[in-house]
């Protein structure tokens, strides 16, 4: 289950507060994933209570933008850190979805792979198992396909560490790379913070997910949670 | 076999200190429903009078909404979201999928802080823990009574902290995140967050 709550000094309106959490719940607790269930009772919450002497943030304030985007990046950071947590993951990937047509299929593709129960696994065993990636993207629940051309996709490791080559190309305009530095891929795999970027070029809109590798701790775990 | 390492993450994410938002005050105790005796009840007032406060919420889009979330929903519904003046959550037990007396166990949770703290219909709650079980009012009761009767409630860091870990259940660690911003006008503003959950985690709320 996920709960949360933010609490902060401003005064804020409450409607504006409502459109506020909802944005930033969309782009940030809405994108995490770390086993693909939803709970009966996940939760977010917000309060405003004005104790700092300012006017009250509405809709039409000249501030509400800026709450808006400081309040989303605040709930990144927070949400970030249940996929850290993970219950025994060792990792933090990135699913970095870029030049969809659409936000909405950006988002639905970027959450198939990171529900994907072996793409979780290679990555906890350190294995670059595009195929998998590209079977998660092959089997996401889009309404059509305009934001996925086989012929354009491309998949690709993102280094984390700020080593080159940045990029591992795995997929490039819907050809395997067959002869891809496993080498390189070992050493992209090995780190605690892993991007996979998987590149439509079908239009301009991009999503980000993050999600966490499937460990044995997590069936240790979750094989005895009511006792 | 080549993923399998230990992460200190407690060392790595939890912060040792934090700065606040004024008025607020939060109290947390451990009521006896883990049965490892961790902290698993957790309180948060807003003290701030001078205008009213406001608050906001997305809920679980499962079809089998937990009676916490049904009532905070109702109580955002029946306020439009003012003058919420505290949150009360516990773990160890969802209340989830008990029915009519989830319902009414969820409300007394409510009612018992609202009348701690004077103000009617203010207070959300929120469940985590073992689903399809009643919760142990008897406990809740007697930590809600207990955190304000003996003044448990504070601002300080720990406090901060306290409360962080008492909504944790499987989590190996507390989520906290403090934050000062800066408006366009240049007034200062503090946010404080928290976060529990490691499982069941693939949220679409709304």
């Amino acid at each position: 289950t996920l709960l949360g709550y933010f609490v902060t000094d401003l005064p804020i309106a409450s409607s504006a507060l409502q459109k506020i959490l909802r944005f930033a719940t969309d782009r940030s607790f809405n994108c995490i994933s770390v086993d693909g269930d939803m709970s009966t009772n996940d939760t977010i919450c917000m309060i405003a209570n004005g104790a700092v002497e300012t006017d009250e943030i509405t809709e039409s304030s000249e501030e509400y933008e800026q709450v808006k985007s400081q309040v989303t990046e605040f709930a990144k950071t927070l949400a970030q850190l249940v996929v850290r947590d993970g219950e025994g993951s060792t990792k933090f990937v990135t699913v970095n979805v870029q030049n969809s047509l659409t936000f909405e299929d950006a988002k639905i593709i970027a959450e198939s792979i990171s529900n994907s129960m072996l793409v979780k696994t290679a990555l906890y065993g350190q294995d670059a198992n595009w195929g998998r990636i590209l079977c998660a993207i092959g089997y996401a629940k889009l309404d059509n396909l305009k934001s996925l051309n086989t012929d354009s996709i491309s998949v690709s490791f993102i280094a984390t560490d700020n080593s080159e080559p940045r990029e591992l190309k795995l997929v490039e305009n819907g050809v395997p790379q067959l002869d891809v530095d496993e080498e390189r891929a070992a050493q992209i795999l090995a780190l605690d913070d892993l991007e996979v970027l998987v590149d439509l070029k079908t239009g301009n809109e991009s999503a980000q997910f993050w999600t966490c590798d499937l460990s044995h701790e997590y069936v240790t775990i979750n094989g005895d949670y009511r006792s | 076999q080549h993923g399998r390492k230990v992460i200190d993450k407690y060392n790595l994410y939890v912060p040792t200190e934090g700065v606040f938002p004024k008025g607020y005050k939060v109290g947390s105790i451990a009521s006896g429903v883990k049965k490892n005796g961790n902290l698993d009840l957790g309180v948060l007032v807003n003290t701030n009078t001078s205008r009213p406060s406001s608050a906001a919420a997305v809920f679980t889009t499962n079809k089998f909404k937990a009676a916490p979330v049904l009532t905070s929903k109702k109580v955002l519904e029946s306020t439009q979201g003012n003058g919420i003046n505290a949150i009360v959550v516990n773990s160890g037990c969802a209340n989830a999928v008990t029915g009519e007396l989830g319902m009414q166990d969820a409300q007394e949770m409510i009612d018992l802080v609202n009348r701690k703290i004077g103000k009617p219909n203010s207070t959300l709650v929120m469940s985590t823990g073992v689903i399809g079980q009643r919760l142990q009012m008897d406990k809740i009761s007697a930590g809600i009574k207990n955190i304000f009767d003996n003044n448990a409630l504070g601002n300080d860091f720990k406090s901060w902290l306290n409360i962080a870990k008492s909504i944790n259940t499987t989590d190996t660690f507390p989520k906290l995140v403090s934050r000062q911003f800066e408006l366009l006008n240049g007034q200062k503003y503090t946010l404080v967050g928290m976060a529990k959950g490691a499982g069941m985690i693939c949220p679409n709320m709304a």
